[in-house]
């Protein structure tokens, strides 16, 4: 019942909030929520009113109570169980990123197909060989997995994580993957943000 | 005269584009790019006609007419330089994927504080000390840049930038940074799309 366009800003809202709950910044407007994320305070407002959020005059909203109910909207108040397919160079930022984060979407599992990192230790996980794929996903009640594998690889991957039980995939491939219907893909790109901001030069 | 809301989009539209242009497929209809993107058809077709863009009935898109015309939009059809602070694992993963895409947007130069680092080469460039910033951003005409490194390193990094004369920053590390009202930071969080994909589980 929250439109698509709020539930893929929520994050955003999300990411500035916890930056802000970190400095210890008890409470922010609709005016600094919009500069800071580039959003119209009307919109901002509208948005949070769809989830019962009203701000109070000369105050603002409360930055723990917003994460608190942010985190629930996105069910993220309870840890979600995520694996990653590809120790490279991506898949390392993204699991010391995800440690460090403390992100209630935990990474509980690893894979890769290099047998030289099959065994290696990145923050404290195993990397596993992709056979055991099936099994790990429902010993560690996965439903959802990152794609941080070369592009010429990415649709075995997927085709081995659906088959597997896997539901939601972040795909970083540069390559449009084909899944069931039932199978939600985002695709993620990092230099998007980068050509936004050209636009703006 | 674009809506910021359409300006955020477009990049998305370019890469799924891109990958339908690298597959050769030459037509795209708004259902598809809908489907493909999670957006309204309708909204896709108001987006397009935004800049004079047109689909033909039962034809849809050109591919590859789209394409040039978002370039052009997002000032794309030029390259743009951009430098990147950070050459550790996320740095390494963003540099050869920008050199793969080879992006309208390039990165044209690397700097790392880690001298075990510094004189390495990533993608045929040697990674550089921090001290050649303001000479490097003056001989290679560069506006832009990607910040990689360690939260608490990247304010100091961001002044360094904001002082060698840069005005578009795209921000990995997890903190707000502060810069000057001319100066333009995009945050970059690949964990978002995940957080978006859990509401739908
Ligand atoms: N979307 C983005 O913004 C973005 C940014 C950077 C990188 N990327 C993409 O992410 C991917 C990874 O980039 P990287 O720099 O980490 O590359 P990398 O070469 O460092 O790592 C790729 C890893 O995948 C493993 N691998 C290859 N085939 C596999 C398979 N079939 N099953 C399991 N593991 C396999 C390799 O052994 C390696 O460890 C590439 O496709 C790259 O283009 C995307
Ligand atoms: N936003 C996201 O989605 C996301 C994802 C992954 C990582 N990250 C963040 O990106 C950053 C880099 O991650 P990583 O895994 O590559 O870390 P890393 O430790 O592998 O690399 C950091 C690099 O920065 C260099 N560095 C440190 N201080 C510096 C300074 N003052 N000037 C120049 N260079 C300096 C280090 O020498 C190192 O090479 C971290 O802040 C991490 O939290 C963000």
């Amino acid at each position: 019942k929250i439109s698509e366009a709020v539930v893929r800003r929520l994050p955003v809202y999300l990411r500035y909030l916890n930056n802000l709950k970190a400095m210890n910044v008890r409470t922010v407007s609709s005016q600094q929520l919009g500069e800071a994320l580039d959003l119209n305070p009307a919109q901002i407002r509208k948005d949070l009113a769809c989830f019962g959020e009203f701000g109070r005059k000369g105050i603002g909203y409360e930055v723990n109570y917003l994460v608190e109910k942010i985190k629930s909207i996105l069910k993220l108040d309870k840890q979600v169980n995520v694996l990653l397919v590809g120790a490279g160079h991506l898949g390392h930022a993204i699991s010391n990123y995800n440690a460090y984060l403390k992100d209630s979407m935990r990474i509980v599992a690893i894979f890769d197909a290099d047998p030289h990192k099959i065994g290696k230790k990145i923050v404290n996980m195993m990397i596993q060989p992709l056979e055991e794929l099936a099994n790990t996903v429902k010993e560690k009640n996965i439903r959802i997995a990152i794609i941080a594998v070369p592009a010429d690889a990415a649709q075995a991957v997927a085709d081995r994580l659906v088959a597997a039980g896997i539901t939601g995939i972040l795909n970083f491939a540069p390559t449009n993957l084909r899944v069931p219907e039932n199978v939600r893909v985002h695709d993620a790109d990092v230099t998007m943000e980068l050509h936004s901001l050209a636009y703006y030069l």
